[in-house]
């Protein structure tokens, strides 16, 4: 944007003057107008993905940039194991397939006795945009197994939840049960495990 | 002991409710 003598200022640092009708450089008054001629400059500009380096070749304009980092196809996922640097480590985790495009389907998994186990759960042949969830099995002390269940998703938003998970514990042997139904949390575990 | 999960796609309406 631009006042009427010429001075520019972007319209983002526009909309936070205490003044909007007046030039924040030399005060004149009317208001800014668009500036077509710096809005053509800007847009010629090409700014590299912040996910270059895990291949991404795409270069948008600067308009364009979030967008893309919102749907980015090499946005990367994070490993919760703690000093794993690549979610796509081998940490020899044992997996079960699920048929269903998100889920949907009953899956019994065992629960491992006094050792902290992921299991993932996936989709046959991956996929672009498939869910991909980790059940973690960690001991607690006088409660018994806790069992968190996440979605990974690399562009998850704090708070957001995708998918509704009804999980069935039981004892046989004990002819004890329990439900439970939550939301799924969804992460792209740069945080750790939640 | 084993347990069972069943996960599926929250549906929402326009208004972002849970359906």
């Amino acid at each position: 944007m631009q006042c009427a003598v010429g001075h520019a200022i972007c319209s983002s640092c526009h909309g936070s003057l205490p003044s909007k009708d007046r030039c924040h450089a030399c005060s004149a008054g009317g208001g800014s107008n668009r500036c077509n001629a710096l809005e053509k400059i800007l847009e010629s500009f090409r700014v590299p993905c912040p996910n270059a380096a895990f291949g991404c070749a795409a270069a948008t304009s600067y308009h364009e940039a979030e967008n893309h980092r919102g749907s980015c196809p090499h946005a990367p996922c994070f490993c919760p194991e703690p000093g794993c640097e690549a979610f796509a480590g081998d940490h020899g985790w044992p997996s079960t397939e699920m048929t269903m495009y998100g889920g949907g389907e009953r899956l019994t998994l065992p629960v491992p006795e006094g050792t902290t186990t992921t299991r993932v759960l996936h989709h046959g042949g991956g996929g672009e945009g498939r869910p991909l969830f980790l059940v973690r099995f960690t001991t607690a002390p006088q409660f018994g197994t806790v069992v968190p269940v996440v979605c990974v998703d690399p562009h998850a938003v704090p708070g957001e939840r995708k998918f509704r998970c009804h999980l069935v514990s039981g004892f046989p042997a004990m002819a004890w049960h329990q439900v439970s139904d939550f939301q799924v949390r969804s992460t792209n575990l740069s945080g750790g495990m939640p | 002991g084993s347990i069972t999960v069943s996960i599926a796609k929250i549906m929402r309406d326009t208004r972002g409710n849970e359906i």
